[in-house]
């Protein structure tokens, strides 16, 4: 689910935010997390869609990450989640 | 290329389209889903079969928002389509944001190219996941209508690696793949009788090259059907009997031969290749390459010794040369081929001489015991 405004620090943006959970990068398993916990989620999920397009790993919403998710795309998840944690994982 | 696990466990196919899209003449969709569908059916066994007032194993529909699948629409823009991997019930199904203004055969910005993204949406349904290559097809973004469009060698090799080739091309084609046709085997072609010039571990299949051909292999002792395949039909414009090959770091596959190297994103050459080996330190002839992981570090070897290339920086290691026995214990010098394999639980290194292979354990620094055993009969189905 998106963030609250009292809840989401500045540097989240809800669209991306959003876009990372739609496409299977952030689970929303858990909307009880900390603040700080989401944000390294985030920069993780980031970090993560970075590296499957094999983008600059910078962890940050950079012109060239934002470029591509601007784009119309399918609908389908990158990131395919299983039921546990452990088993939630890129499908090379 | 990402494979779902699923797929269809008959090779013919049905689908039925529910409805239409009004941006579109029926007969402008029916053409733009069937080509759709040719992409796949011309490099596999698969066959497509419209059907109607009966369920088929696809069913195509063009929806807007809530559709009642649970995922819906967004409008224009967004998200265009979705698809569901095989099986029974939505299994298959394709559906199209119908909010989106489809055109065919038009570069539109404002329009979206309705066979680009069918084809797109039925690799689904075949059991295809996204591509993490931003040039194929089952990457998730649509960028444009392509009028030069072929399937490339990740989502050509991602389907193949499911259903197989297609070995009888049907006549009347219309679309014909610019990218391998794989070659009837070649009798005189003996995999077992000979060691191979050259074994790379390529986007997580292993590939056998000897001679002018080469072999791919999912499974240990399982080399696909259809194989060998010439190389050049492959990769267009390398020469046979490479000394070596490997997958880079960052996907790009590297060929080595003589004094020369190749560099290939795909199946296609970078420009301004081959190129001249002593860019990277090395001299001519090396006997194998192997990619240590993401670190960007690659060990060549010729003879007796080994380098270790740092490919970020684009240069050889300090120290290096070094004797292959200084680090590598019980490894044979003058090697044909050496490749880094991940068995399903962990990483072993293998070197290959002659017809036999020495496995090394990386934790331990030295060949397992038990080795050097037949290459032929432990890898390539040989009796």
């Amino acid at each position: 689910a998106p963030l609250s405004e009292e809840d989401a620090p500045s540097e989240i943006t809800t669209g991306a935010f959003a876009y990372l959970s739609k496409y299977g990068y952030i689970r929303n398993d858990n909307p009880q997390a900390s603040t700080i916990r989401r944000l390294e989620d985030y920069h993780s999920a980031i970090r993560n869609f970075q590296q499957f397009y094999r983008l600059p790993e910078t962890g940050q919403m950079d012109e060239e990450t934002s470029r591509l998710m601007s784009y119309p795309r399918c609908g389908m998840p990158d990131v395919i989640q299983r039921g546990d944690q452990d088993q939630t994982r890129f499908r090379r | 290329y990402s494979d779902s696990g699923d797929k269809w466990d008959h090779e013919d196919i049905t689908y039925r389209i529910l409805n239409f899209t009004p941006d579109l003449t029926e007969e402008e969709i029916v053409d733009a889903i069937e080509r759709a569908f040719k992409v796949w059916s011309d490099v596999t066994p698969l066959t497509f079969r419209r059907v109607f007032n009966v369920p088929g194993d696809i069913h195509i529909q063009f929806s807007e928002y809530d559709h009642g699948d649970g995922v819906a629409f967004d409008g224009n823009g967004g998200t265009l389509a979705h698809a569901y991997f095989p099986g029974n019930g939505i299994g298959g199904d394709a559906h199209f944001d119908d909010s989106e203004i489809f055109s065919v055969f038009l570069s539109d910005d404002d329009k979206v190219d309705l066979f680009m993204v069918a084809a797109h949406e039925f690799g689904h349904s075949l059991g295809l996941g996204h591509s993490s290559e931003i040039q194929a097809l089952m990457a998730p973004f649509y960028i444009a209508y392509d009028p030069e469009f072929s399937l490339g060698y990740d989502d050509l090799h991602g389907i193949q690696s499911i259903y197989g080739i297609n070995s009888d091309p049907r006549p009347g084609d219309r679309y014909i793949p610019q990218r391998p046709q794989p070659s009837p085997p070649d009798p005189e072609v003996e995999r077992c009788s000979k060691s191979f010039n050259a074994v790379a571990f390529i986007r997580n299949e292993l590939f056998l090259f000897k001679g002018k051909n080469f072999w791919r292999m999912r499974e240990q002792g399982k080399p696909l059907e259809g194989y060998p395949v010439e190389m050049g039909q492959f990769w267009h414009g390398l020469p046979p009997k490479i000394d070596a090959a490997y997958e880079r770091h960052d996907g790009k596959i590297v060929f080595l031969k003589g004094s020369h190297y190749w560099i290939y994103e795909g199946v296609d050459m970078d420009p301004n290749y081959p190129r001249p080996l002593h860019e990277f330190g090395l001299p001519a002839d090396v006997d194998g390459a192997l990619p240590w992981g993401r670190t960007g570090k690659t060990y060549f070897f010729k003879g007796e010794i080994y380098w270790r290339y740092d490919e970020y920086e684009n240069r050889m290691d300090k120290g290096y040369p070094k004797p292959i026995k200084e680090n590598w214990f019980g490894v044979p010098n003058n090697i044909d081929a050496v490749f880094r394999h991940y068995d399903g639980y962990s990483w072993n290194t293998y070197f290959i001489r002659h017809r036999r292979y020495w496995r090394f354990d990386e934790s331990l620094g030295q060949v397992d015991l038990g080795f050097p055993r037949n290459f032929g009969v432990d890898w390539m189905g040989c009796k």
